[in-house]
């Protein structure tokens, strides 16, 4: 059963969202994600509950595993996070850059495409 | 095999055995090497292995594996992609000529690869997000796409002068067709069709221009020359 290790992941990731709040990690109970960007912590859920899912075979009667599965449920519905790939379903503002996108991210964050390199290796 | 660093070293190499072209914090990258002939000092490139490290929400670890005539469409797991998470299809991997062509794209690190088979050996070609190509630490110094190849592994002037079945203007007469300027491409297309004596090896050298044509972002470093470290001379080399 790897559901301490979906919790890691989950801590891990969220890590990098937070602003100082306190560390929310859904470990064996039902946790509270403080201060959390909310699309980019729906995409954590979704990974985390993808995690458990690929996990559940071999955790069936684990009350970790069972908790977990639990604190998913609530803080997706806390956070409005769809179950689909978009975040929860937004008012108004541009869309989340995709974490997944370099090109796409670089060019947000820093105003310019990113620089290129090329290296190659052939013949004998 | 001629290895184009990032920084437009040009060598040629013989790195017999498995050595690291790239290795950083999102790459990792390995040619294994072997003689062209018992013996010989020019090697070529056998067997690539490819590891895509793992991404919190875009992809599992992937690895990719050519070796001479099996050069797959696939990961070694057998998928195309980077996995379920979310972000999973950052990486594909497809083919253009099936058995002599891969083109894998990792979107998610701003990275295209594209690997070809001809005449008998592997080539390798990269457009990598800078940002990227710099993440690795101090012990992760020996990467030939970083610093080229080292000293020891450089083939010297007198190394390359060997000759081949087929006589140095045969060679400059069937690489100048697909090679009209004559830069260290056109020197190593030379050099390889001299030492191996298979007129195929031309194509090696035009496919190499092609991907630098397609990937360097600034065509004014597309043709190096014979004045840069270690550029096969193959036709001087060769009076």
């Amino acid at each position: 059963c790897k559901i301490l290790r979906c919790n890691a992941e989950y801590v891990s990731s969220t890590l990098s969202l937070r602003r100082g709040g306190s560390p929310g990690a859904l470990r064996g109970g039902g946790g509270r994600a403080g201060g959390v960007g909310s699309s980019g912590l729906c995409r954590a859920l979704r990974s985390y509950a993808l995690c458990t899912r690929r996990t559940a075979r071999t955790c069936r009667g684990d009350l970790a595993f069972h908790s977990a599965v639990h604190g998913i449920e609530d803080l997706m519905i806390q956070h409005n996070c769809s179950r689909s790939g978009s975040g929860p379903a937004r008012s108004s503002g541009p869309p989340a850059p995709d974490p997944c996108d370099y090109e796409g991210r670089f060019s947000r964050l820093h105003g310019r495409p990113p620089g290129f390199l090329h290296c190659a290796s052939f013949g004998d | 095999p001629h290895v184009r660093s990032f920084h437009h070293h040009f060598h040629t190499c013989r790195v017999q055995g498995a050595w690291p072209l790239l290795d950083n914090d999102f790459l990792f990258v390995q040619a294994t090497s072997s003689p062209v002939a018992w013996g010989a000092n020019a090697t070529t490139t056998r067997k690539l292995t490819i590891i895509f490290k793992n991404m919190q929400e875009c992809i599992d670890q992937k690895v990719y594996q050519a070796e001479v005539d099996n050069l797959p469409a696939a990961f070694e797991d057998g998928s195309i992609n980077g996995g379920d998470r979310p972000g999973g299809s950052s990486l594909s991997i497809q083919t253009a000529d099936p058995g002599s062509h891969v083109q894998i794209q990792a979107a998610y690190i701003g990275t295209t690869i594209i690997i070809r088979q001809t005449a008998g050996q592997l080539s390798f070609s990269i457009k990598v997000a800078e940002e990227v190509a710099r993440a690795f630490s101090a012990e992760q110094d020996l990467q030939l796409c970083v610093g080229g190849c080292p000293p020891s592994q450089r083939l010297s002037r007198s190394e390359r002068n060997r000759r081949g079945a087929i006589t140095i203007d045969t060679a400059r007469q069937l690489c100048k067709e697909g090679l009209p300027v004559e830069d260290a491409y056109f020197h190593s297309c030379v050099f390889d069709v001299l030492i191996s004596g298979d007129p195929n090896f031309t194509v090696a050298a035009q496919t190499a221009l092609e991907d630098a044509r397609a990937f360097l972002p600034d065509l004014e470093k597309l043709h190096l020359f014979p004045s840069d470290a270690g550029v096969p001379l193959a036709s001087a080399a060769f009076p």
